[in-house]
């Protein structure tokens, strides 16, 4: 049963595996990494089979950045500045966030802001 | 996001995880989600890293991020990492930089390097609490024997406090939310009695990853941040992933 107050909470689910019904929305691919190739195509089998997911989650950070900042300011300073912030990244992930925005498109800039996120999301 | 490691009656290490990422980044009314937390999940893949044809770990991770949210080196250690928030966060970490100081790891290449490179649970264990970093995190490392599970709470320079299964003191599990364990949780926000309270009353002679994933999928630990869950066996080196969804009513958080 689950309480229909926040937060919600239920008594302890059992039962729930093998995953399936509501909560279960569907089970991961697998891909290789190849260590020994290139860092700049190690990600290309990846990228090339997720290319247009990550161009919409790109685009969704976007629309976000733009709706705080209309003029398009914020997503300017982005593809201007962080680019440059590839090139100081510890080997070899600066190369492989060259590879990932070579195959995918999106620009250096916005993959590197992807990469950071972590850092840059605890503001 | 939820990190449990726990070790079962007969010393095997489980480690799972909840990822929830995309807070305040937009709420999609009609359907009751978060944009990018939905635009994340398509994007979930599990890597196999590989080195003269041998697996040398294997991961969780996001399409197009190099970094290391979740990973096991199979048969050695598991981890993954929590977010942390403290007002010494990886802004000024960012900053420092970008002034040139540049001795300090980003979180996720941290991760990423030590799945990479530590043959050990104590060396993983070593470079996580030891390394500086840019930003504060949480780090839930099991290993692959008897009482080698552990949440190593982290701020940019030190390694602030270790928590340890110790299995003498009833402690057969360590979880982590996304709060210091010393410290209650925020009230809004508290998932970590609701995931205690079900592991408490799965028993250690009952925890397995069935079990664990059934803890995983109790409201609020699973709620609408929660993309994927990940549940790990480093005995059997083993790694498998889950896309998730939280039906009405669900907590935002």
């Amino acid at each position: 049963s689950t309480q229909f107050i926040p937060p919600y909470t239920e008594e302890c689910r059992t039962g729930m595996y093998p995953p399936n019904g509501p909560t279960f929305r569907g089970p991961v691919s697998w891909y290789t990494v190849d260590l020994d190739s290139p860092p700049s195509q190690r990600w290309t089998a990846v990228i090339t089979e997720k290319k247009q997911d990550l161009i919409r989650m790109i685009q969704a950070v976007r629309n976000l950045a733009n709706a705080f900042v209309p003029s398009g300011k914020l997503i300017e300073l982005v593809d201007i500045t962080l680019p440059l912030m590839a090139n100081t990244l510890p080997s070899p992930f600066g190369e492989e966030i060259k590879g990932i925005a070579e195959v995918s498109g999106v620009p250096l800039g916005e993959v590197v802001l992807f990469n950071i996120f972590y850092e840059i999301f605890t503001v | 996001c939820t990190s449990v490691v726990a070790e079962d009656e007969k010393g095997n290490l489980l480690h799972a995880r909840n990822l929830d990422f995309g807070l305040f980044m937009g709420w999609d009314m009609k359907n009751k989600s978060w944009i990018i937390t939905e635009k994340l999940k398509p994007l979930v893949v599990n890597l196999d890293f590989r080195r003269n044809n041998q697996t040398v770990f294997k991961s969780t991770n996001f399409a197009g991020y190099v970094g290391m949210l979740t990973g096991i080196k199979p048969h050695t250690f598991t981890l993954t990492m929590n977010e942390r928030f403290t007002l010494d966060g990886g802004y000024i970490g960012i900053l420092e930089w970008i002034m040139g100081q540049r001795d300090g790891m980003w979180m996720s290449f941290l991760t990423r390097s030590v799945l990479e490179n530590a043959t050990s649970y104590e060396g993983a264990k070593r470079q996580l609490a030891e390394t500086k970093m840019l930003a504060p995190a949480y780090f839930i490392l099991g290993g692959n024997q008897s009482r080698q599970g552990c949440i190593i709470t982290r701020s940019r320079l030190l390694s602030i406090d270790v928590l340890e299964i110790d299995v003498k003191l009833g402690r057969w599990y360590v979880l982590e939310t996304n709060y210091d364990h010393w410290k209650d949780p925020l009230f809004l926000d508290d998932r970590r009695t609701p995931a205690m309270k079900c592991m408490n009353q799965t028993t250690q002679a009952k925890i397995s990853v069935k079990t664990l994933y059934d803890v995983l999928s109790t409201k609020p630990v699973l709620n609408k941040l929660t993309t994927y869950t990940t549940l790990m066996q480093v005995s059997e080196g083993k790694l498998e992933s889950y896309i998730r969804d939280c039906p009405n009513p669900c907590m935002p958080w």
